[in-house]
């Protein structure tokens, strides 16, 4: 199965992850 | 051939002749493979190997969502107490589920595989990241992330699909926060990705994450808005694995899928769960009347249903907070 977020934000949104990285419910995506 | 009497003839057995061309095209391919290992060895880069519409057609001709359903009704079975362990240590070991994080570890509880693979964890087996405005949604594997850019959405490095064709044509109303769409646009795409957009200083994001067959598959609010609507789009269930992504362009456009869109603090938002090849059921807790994974649909089509009460103009949907429960994936 696959979730894919699209959302609008402000041009300064930083993701904080990698391609390919392994990642858990409840940790950081991005933020402003 | 012509002199040698029939019965020395080896029968030539469909089994032969399956494993042939199977054979055949097993090594054609690992061939391909080990070329493609020699040029990226000497720093070609090599774009993805995608698809052709015969090979996506072919593909798509299996029966994939009858399986679905039939084996979601056999993992729905109930299991005798003594064959649930070994049944489910079976499917845990496979695919390295780790049992110290589910909120109940005794296998006996489960009835049958799909239970289990509804499980729910341990509260705090999964922190909620206060720091930041958007969390992971799920566990996975982040496959692409980053800016829309020209109304297409990266599926992986390299392959990209439509928004449009993914999202569909826009659902909502005139929503109040929204500028009139700019006249300037040069194309129906960029008009439709700026209709998303309700501020010019803003930017369309965008992040897909792939769950494995061993990953806790419930998913929650990624961060703090508003659901107005639900689009469910009947669809195929090809599988949906890495491998699979890199291969069929528009991959996302062709399964099942339940696009949910509302609005965050910034603007517009959309969380999408698509389905895959034996995951083809999937629930949304507050939507009630979303059914998927039917044995019927006509192509193309899709039910939209809106939780945006209109009259009373401070509901505008159902508000999530960050974390909250949202949905589950299920086995059928």
């Amino acid at each position: 199965s696959t979730i894919v977020l699209i959302f609008e934000a402000p041009k300064d949104f930083n993701f904080y992850v990698k391609p390919g990285q392994k990642i858990r419910f409840g940790e950081a995506l991005g933020s402003l | 051939l012509h002199t040698a009497p029939l019965r020395s003839l080896p029968r030539l057995r469909p089994f032969h002749f399956l494993v042939a061309t199977g054979g055949g095209y097993a090594g054609y391919r690992q061939y391909e493979k080990h070329k493609e290992k020699q040029l990226e060895n000497s720093g070609v880069e090599i774009p993805p190997k995608i698809a052709s519409d015969w090979e996506v057609s072919l593909y798509k001709s299996v029966p994939t969502r009858l399986l679905s359903r039939a084996w979601g009704r056999l993992n729905s079975v109930e299991l005798p107490t003594w064959l649930r362990k070994p049944i489910l240590s079976l499917y845990i070991w496979t695919f390295g589920v780790n049992m110290k994080e589910a909120a109940v570890e005794d296998l006996h509880h489960y009835r049958n595989l799909s239970e289990f693979f509804r499980r729910k964890l341990k509260p705090q087996a999964r922190p909620i990241c206060g720091s930041h405005s958007v969390i992971s949604p799920s566990d996975g594997k982040i496959l692409s992330f980053g800016q829309v850019k020209n109304c297409e959405v990266e599926q992986v490095k390299g392959i990209t699909y439509s928004l449009e064709s993914f999202l569909g044509p826009h659902a909502c109303k005139e929503n109040p926060k929204k500028k009139p769409a700019s006249s300037s646009s040069s194309s129906s795409r960029d008009s439709f990705q700026k209709q998303l957009v309700t501020k010019d200083s803003n930017e369309l994001y965008h992040c897909v994450i792939y769950l494995a067959p061993g990953d806790y598959h419930c998913f929650h609010s990624p961060t703090d808005w508003k659901v107005s609507h639900r689009r469910h789009f009947p669809g195929s269930l090809m599988s949906v694995n890495p491998g699979v992504t890199r291969w069929i362009k528009e991959l996302f456009c062709h399964n099942e899928r339940v696009v949910l869109t509302g609005f965050w603090k910034h603007g517009f938002f959309s969380l999408t769960a698509v389905g895959a090849q034996n995951v083809g059921s999937i629930r949304i807790y507050f939507d009630r009347d979303l059914h998927t994974n039917s044995p019927r649909y006509s192509k193309g089509s899709y039910n939209d249903f809106s939780f945006a009460d209109t009259d009373a103009a401070s509901r505008e949907g159902v508000a999530m907070r960050k974390g909250e429960h949202l949905g589950e994936f299920n086995l059928g």
